[in-house]
């Protein structure tokens, strides 16, 4: 389970 | 993806919408400057990562530009009615009624509950993903107590919510084709679009027929 997720969204 | 592209093109036609809605018209009726403080709350919160310079790309990042400022050029037009129609603003706040502290409240609670990493910047993201999902409210229930709205207000909160309705979509693309999965803007998406569901109703069953906006 990833606990850190890149925000490439807007 | 074509989702995400056609999700962002119409985030940019609402606001485009409203910005010529409030400077051509010079009146404000039907439009909730609780939602617009909010989205200004939303952006300046979410986009804290341009402080950092770790850019993903040049798209994502004028793209934030363009929303932390149109969002508070918005909030500046509706201000400067209070003297250029002073008619219309009194309205506006007479009709915008929500208290938002029901909203920020638990938003705050649930980024420090759901977030990916406790950090400043991590919570802010929580916070302001899931007060995006609840921003509108002001504005829906502003529309519900005057029960009607001029059509270019109800082609506005169409194209938002057209928006977020569009990153359903892509999350179901980037599952398949980057078995990527974020939760937390998953559920807060659905969330979000789903407080629309009522309004996309009439606006198709009315507007789209060219039938003005009038809830029953």
């Amino acid at each position: 389970e990833g606990t850190e997720v890149e925000h490439d969204e807007l | 993806n074509i989702f995400r592209i056609l999700a962002d093109l119409s985030h940019l036609a609402s606001i485009v919408i409203l910005l010529e809605t409030i400077r051509k018209a010079r009146q404000i009726d039907g439009i909730s400057l609780k939602t617009q403080i909010l989205y200004v709350l939303v952006f300046c919160t979410r986009y804290l990562d341009l402080l950092t310079f770790r850019w993903t790309s040049l798209y994502n990042t004028l793209m934030k530009f363009f929303f932390i400022g149109t969002s508070v050029y918005v909030v500046k037009l509706m201000q400067d009615c209070k003297l250029t129609n002073p008619v219309s603003y009194k309205d506006m706040m007479f009709r915008d009624t929500f208290q938002i502290k029901y909203l920020l409240g638990p938003c705050a609670l649930l980024a420090l509950v759901f977030n990916y990493k406790f950090t400043v910047l991590e919570l802010c993201w929580s916070f302001s993903i899931w007060l995006e999902s609840v921003a509108i409210l002001p504005q829906l229930f502003m529309l519900s107590r005057s029960g009607k709205a001029s059509t270019l207000t109800t082609h506005y909160i169409f194209a938002l919510g057209l928006y977020r309705a569009l990153y359903i979509p892509n999350w179901i693309w980037r599952y398949y084709s980057e078995n990527r999965l974020e939760k937390l803007s998953i559920f807060t998406g659905l969330l979000q679009t789903a407080l629309y569901s009522d309004f996309f109703y009439i606006y198709y069953r009315k507007v789209m027929k060219g039938r003005g906006f009038e809830l029953p």
